[in-house]
């Protein structure tokens, strides 16, 4: 699973 | 960027600094576990690694360093200024018992086997449990500070405002991250049971005391 997470949460 | 995600953030800055400011004033880190305080720091340094590499926003970059920087002065005040007040034998909470399988589960759990991922992932599994040294040292002292239940529930709080935050994010933006939205219900019922007490007590202006 190589979903793009965008890690914009703190 | 929505309104629970916000006050959110707000709530966990919030409850930064009122441990920061609670344990600078009086001096004193009595009733606070040292233990879960290495471990927030710990959940910051691993998740915020790419403070150097990615910029998101100056609202992010700002708020990941104020945490990673609050977090370790926390530490050090525990640990170094005001060791003296620093009540070990209650913080007495095994934390291998929590690392090592949170360890695991990140890499056999996550959503690509990348060094960064993993360690997000791994932030994410310790996060949910690092505050349970500090309920267990409230469970073993029988009570804990006022102050202390302010910084608990805004804890508390922030975390449960991103659960809305992750629906919002899936009705309206498609957006869920499973691993974040479960971690982060597991912490939220963590703490069900202090927030039981702190509407039932504190707020009632009653002390939080636990039947020894």
């Amino acid at each position: 699973m190589d979903e793009d997470f965008d890690k914009d949460e703190l | 960027m929505n309104i629970f995600r916000l006050t959110g953030d707000l709530s966990h800055l919030a409850a930064i600094i009122i441990l920061l400011l609670k344990i600078w004033k009086s001096r004193s880190c009595a009733g606070i576990s040292g233990k879960s305080q290495i471990l927030f720091a710990i959940v910051f340094t691993t998740r915020y690694l790419d403070l150097l590499s990615t910029f998101i926003s100056l609202y992010n970059s700002c708020m990941k360093v104020i945490y990673i920087g609050c977090a370790y002065a926390t530490v050090y005040m525990i640990y170094m200024k005001f060791r003296a007040t620093y009540d070990g034998n209650h913080d007495s909470f095994r934390v291998e018992f929590l690392v090592v399988p949170v360890g695991g589960l990140a890499v056999l759990i996550n959503h690509d086997f990348s060094f960064m991922e993993i360690l997000w992932t791994f932030s994410i599994y310790l996060e949910s449990v690092a505050i349970l040294p500090q309920l267990f040292m409230i469970s073993k002292t029988g009570e804990a500070e006022t102050i202390t239940t302010h910084y608990l529930f805004c804890l508390g709080l922030y975390r449960a405002l991103y659960i809305f935050n992750w629906v919002w994010r899936f009705y309206f933006e498609g957006f869920f991250d499973l691993i974040a939205i479960v971690a982060g219900v597991v912490q939220t019922i963590l703490y069900c049971d202090f927030f039981y007490l702190y509407v039932t007590k504190v707020l009632k202006g009653k002390k939080l005391s636990l039947p020894a």
